[in-house]
């Protein structure tokens, strides 16, 4: 059987794209005190067959691409997802008009992989 | 349009609900934000991201404490006005922090109480006097100064000073990790006073030394705790 190899430019591939995630966008600006935004990012491209070292793929990954592109039909590519982020601190008042700073992880995405 | 504002609202309580909040705080009368959680803030801020894997998210560096919440409470007591003055005592006052947002899931692992002055009091007697600071815990508080009975009083520090720096820190950790076991608010009684000394007395110097406290601002209780929930996820993802 021949493979399906679809056309995929290396822009096209998955890896972290920019987002910047505004709390005064979502209505919290009257109770974050700091960061008023941050760069959170996202994961979005293809993880087409071959999979190449710099995608980030597990092995499960490769397969499923590899009988993704036998049977594109029955098959799905496997998905961009964020296989490393990081922490933030967020500085906010609480309803007793505390003071808190807390500690969050996976906030923010610093690199996508193929899963 | 009222099922995407439903959507957003189920949306949104879900990632309040993953950072720690219950709904959405409506603060009333927001005060400035305290200089160490700023300092602290910033710190985080400036790290690169590679550091910030390494850096141990669970730990409060600043204070040498595990840990990933700093609340800084502010004192809701009031002031004591005896009737009958009493003239060695320069101020009393009842402090009283509601712990109650902490989460039964919060490890409380730190407390630092600070008394702040808006400026540094000197004083120039030749007698030798020092102010005297007592801090009393109290079994039940009064939150309103309320004429309570006075309750079982302990005292927890003593200490004199030759001058009083325009802050003042101490370390609650014990008492307020003992407090938690049966009460959601902590209870205390600050007293500054003048030692005594006769000479002093009859030359009104005793006044004197008390009004150059008169630079007293505020106390805060700033508490450090620790999610166990939060830490145990982010501890088994670092082993992976």
């Amino acid at each position: 059987r021949s493979a399906y190899y679809p056309l995929v430019t290396p822009s096209n591939l998955c890896k972290p794209r920019r987002l910047y995630i505004s709390f005064s966008d979502v209505g919290w600006e009257n109770w974050i005190i700091a960061p008023q935004g941050y760069m959170a990012n996202y994961c979005l491209g293809e993880c087409p067959f071959p999979l190449t070292a710099e995608l980030n793929s597990t092995n499960h990954a490769i397969l499923q691409t590899m009988v993704h592109s036998l049977d594109p039909e029955g098959t799905p590519q496997p998905c961009c997802v964020p296989v490393r982020l990081s922490p933030i601190s967020i500085l906010y008042y609480d309803n007793d008009d505390n003071v808190v700073l807390r500690h969050y992880e996976d906030m923010v995405v610093d690199e996508c992989g193929c899963r | 349009s009222v099922v995407l504002g439903m959507e957003l609202s189920l949306q949104e309580s879900l990632l309040l609900k993953s950072l720690g909040l219950s709904t959405k705080p409506s603060p009333k009368t927001p005060g400035p934000v305290p200089s160490v959680l700023w300092r602290i803030f910033q710190k985080r801020k400036t790290l690169p991201s590679t550091n910030k894997d390494l850096a141990d998210a669970c730990r409060v560096e600043e204070f040498n404490v595990p840990g990933n919440i700093i609340r800084v409470f502010a004192d809701q007591g009031h002031f004591i006005h005896n009737g009958q003055p009493q003239r060695l005592l320069c101020l009393q006052k009842r402090l009283y922090f509601n712990l109650s947002v902490l989460e039964e899931g919060e490890h409380l692992t730190m407390a630092q109480l600070e008394i702040k002055f808006s400026h540094n009091s000197y004083h120039t007697s030749s007698q030798g006097q020092v102010f005297e600071l007592r801090l009393y815990q109290t079994s039940q508080m009064s939150l309103r100064g309320m004429p309570s009975h006075e309750h079982s009083r302990k005292l927890l520090v003593e200490q004199s000073f030759a001058r009083l720096h325009k802050s003042l820190l101490f370390n609650l950790s014990g008492v307020a990790k003992d407090w938690r076991a049966y009460s959601r608010n902590l209870g205390l009684i600050l007293e500054i006073s003048v030692s005594d000394g006769a000479s002093a007395v009859a030359s009104g110097g005793l006044q004197s030394l008390c009004a150059s406290i008169d630079s007293f601002l505020d106390t805060s209780l700033l508490v450090v705790t620790l999610s166990q929930q939060q830490c145990k996820a982010s501890r088994r993802r670092r082993r992976r």
